[in-house]
């Protein structure tokens, strides 16, 4: 089938997704007419398990990866897309172990991506840490934001420490952060804030690129202590399937705050639902 | 027979840094995960006592903790049955719902009586191999709630007969294989 439109839009946002590779592309805030080319995609980075200048493995404590660069889950993702008045849905599948769907509610300012990554296959022998990356063309200058301790946010430099002189030797372990609820890159004038529903790790290893690491399955122990390597089985023994959401804003670099403390606010403190079977009492509104 | 007290001592004992940062053996992070279920288990009665309490009336609370793979054996069976959405916040928040339903036609309507825009999409595949034989929702019912500050609101969800046989009209459904 010829490509048709691969474009998602509401009130606030479109999303353009690229017809040859199924990625995201574009994201446009049509109320400030802010337009970011912005590719996403899984990547895995392979856990090390010790080298000539460390035996330090990969584990529970530590996050190694014996390389910079990670591999892609897929370098492509199938398409299917589902457009009604409430949702519209684009859902790709990256691999049998790796897919997501990005959503736009009606109204809603912000693009959400489900994800959904497991039983990380390990009949390679490699431990994996998955991670989910955003590259756009923001001038970010080894700068990103994180916000430790569910607290202030801080802005945090690749390869930098403010209270002594960093000698770099873990390219990619030595620049990941806490991130409790959100993540973003900005410049002078634009900011990609990610707003997530758990606790993850996350950094930015290349300017105008942001990352959040979702799933990790390991084969050997870090001798830190936990004496076991990190190696959930979850149902039946296949290892553990993760699913869960960011939220994607993009906005002014001077008006994204007003953005994402109200919405992460929301995330934290989600309503409750409650069922109950029949069609229920009158509604009291005091 | 309401007890918040097992979730609160659950909860004091996962803040110890393995239960945070997930570096205990795996069957510690088994109990961490069981006293934490029992913790919600028993909060239930609490919550459904306090939901009775301002509603003014005794219902059968449901609570469906598997709502993010589409699994919840009330709304997937019943023909009716009552959504009700609390928020927390000290502000009005609207929350997208998406629930597990087996009809392709929905009516849900609001507190006054006002029907509610809402919309059945089909279950991904992603969905439904994640969920294995926990559910058979084939459907799920999306529509938005709101709720107002520090209160909630009720939803009355009635499935309406189809007698088309799935979603053909509304979907707009597209198949593609990049490349």
């Amino acid at each position: 089938a010829a490509p048709l439109s691969w474009t998602i839009q509401n009130e606030h946002l479109r999303v353009v997704f690229d017809p040859s590779t199924g990625l995201l592309k574009t994201i446009e805030n049509l109320d400030k007419n802010i337009s970011l080319p912005v590719s996403q995609n899984f990547f895995w980075y392979n856990a090390s398990t010790g080298n000539q200048e460390n035996n330090q493995a990969s584990g529970a404590y530590i996050f190694r990866p014996n390389g910079s660069e990670p591999f892609h889950v897929s370098q492509r993702a199938r398409l299917y897309h589902v457009k009604n008045q409430v949702v519209q849905e684009v859902y790709q599948n990256f691999s049998a172990w790796c897919s997501q769907v990005v959503r736009l509610y009606a109204g809603e300012p912000y693009v959400e991506l489900e994800w959904t990554v497991g039983p990380i296959p390990i009949q390679d022998g490699l431990g994996k840490e998955v991670i989910s990356r955003f590259e756009t063309n923001l001038q970010t200058d080894g700068l990103f934001y994180t916000d430790s301790n569910g607290r202030e946010i801080l802005e945090r430099r690749r390869d930098y420490r403010a209270t002594w002189n960093l000698s770099q030797t873990e390219p990619v372990a030595g620049n990941y952060y806490p991130v409790n609820s959100r993540i973003y890159i900005k410049d002078k004038k634009v900011q990609l804030t990610v707003l997530t529903d758990r606790s993850q790790g996350g950094s930015s290893i290349l300017d105008g690129s942001l990352e959040l690491m979702v799933h990790r399955r390991l084969l050997h122990d870090d001798a830190r202590g936990v004496g076991e390597p990190l190696l959930e089985p979850g149902d039946y023994h296949h290892g553990l399937v993760v699913r869960g959401r960011h939220l994607i804003l993009l906005d002014t670099a001077e008006s994204s705050a007003d953005q994402h403390r109200l919405r992460a606010q929301q995330e934290f403190m989600a309503p409750q639902v409650v069922f109950a079977p029949g069609g229920g009492p009158p509604y009291q509104p005091g | 027979n309401a007890n918040s007290s097992v979730l609160r001592q659950a909860m004091g004992v996962a803040q110890h840094h393995d239960a945070v940062s997930g570096t205990a053996k795996q069957h510690v992070t088994n109990d961490y995960a069981k006293q934490l279920s029992s913790g919600w288990d028993a909060c239930q009665t609490v919550v459904s006592n306090a939901l009775a309490s301002i509603m003014g009336t005794k219902e059968n609370f449901i609570y469906c903790p598997y709502l993010n793979i589409s699994v919840c054996l009330l709304t997937e069976a019943a023909e009716t049955f009552m959504v009700i959405v609390y928020n927390p916040l000290a502000r009005p928040v609207d929350w997208n719902m998406r629930l597990p339903v087996n009809g392709s036609h929905y009516s849900v309507v609001d507190p006054n009586g006002q029907a509610v825009l809402n919309e059945v999409i089909p279950v991904s595949s992603f969905t439904q191999a994640v969920r294995r034989d926990r559910g058979y929702a084939a459907n799920e019912l999306v529509f938005r709630a709101s709720a107002p500050p520090l209160g909630y609101r009720t939803y009355s969800v009635s499935r309406r007969p189809g007698k088309k046989p799935a979603l053909a009209r509304e979907l707009k459904r597209l198949l593609y294989r990049p490349g």
